[in-house]
């Protein structure tokens, strides 16, 4: 899904 | 968002904070490698050019733009600002950093999460941030002896990636289906080159001494 791939780290 | 990761990040935003701190109190960037900076700024702008197409959260949008936002006025800073400027050590501070940058680029065409021109720059800024230092380390070891705030700056800038390499064991051992090998790889590398910093930041400490690196 696309928060999978979104980078959620700084 | 865990409590090593949160750690973590105000760890880095202190870092910022110390460096801010010492070039607009002391109106000094003396034993700060501006090569470092500039790397720093990259990295920045390479990592978040999701900046405004993936809304994480409030928090992530704010600490992206305080980072970007900083490392780019201490550059500025440290290239034009009448008084700051004439206290860079532009002859100690030497390395050529374009090898890095094209190495790391190199490494992020081959090595990524997906092919595509956001995940190339994101993996070619995770690299890049584990060599950033080696600039501010080779100035630190010319120069000799540190100001205790430059030596802050390096403790909390090495120190926060060690509070992410927590967060990714814990991330790991509670999310099935995580893993961050280009995070977690790089990471461990950078933390590893503050290794001897953290050894003679230690001992300056114990010792109640003045930072000395060897040359």
């Amino acid at each position: 899904s696309k928060d999978d791939e979104a980078h959620d780290e700084l | 968002m865990n409590i090593f990761r949160l750690a973590g990040d105000m760890t880095h935003l202190i870092s910022v904070l110390v460096l801010l701190l010492k070039i607009y109190a002391t109106k000094s960037c003396s034993g700060i490698s501006l090569k470092t900076q500039e790397l720093y700024a990259m990295v920045f702008l390479a990592r978040y050019l999701d900046l405004f197409s993936d809304f994480i959260s409030l928090y992530n949008t704010v600490m992206k733009l305080v980072f970007i936002g900083s490392s780019l006025a201490i550059v500025w800073c440290m290239r034009y600002h009448r008084v700051v400027r004439r206290s860079y050590d532009r002859e100690l501070d030497t390395f050529r950093y374009w090898i890095l940058v094209g190495a790391c680029f190199t490494l992020a065409l081959v090595l990524h999460e997906k092919f595509s021109f956001q995940e190339v720059f994101w993996a070619f800024s995770i690299y890049l941030e584990a060599v950033a230092i080696l600039p501010q380390l080779v100035l630190l070891q010319r120069s000799g002896n540190v100001d205790n705030l430059t030596g802050q700056y390096v403790f909390f800038l090495g120190a926060y990636r060690a509070f992410y390499i927590l967060n990714w064991i814990y991330r790991y051992l509670t999310e099935p289906r995580f893993t961050r090998w280009i995070s977690c790889v790089s990471g461990l590398v950078q933390t590893a080159l503050y290794a001897d910093f953290f050894y003679y930041y230690f001992i300056s400490w114990k010792n109640n001494a003045k930072l000395q690196l060897p040359a």
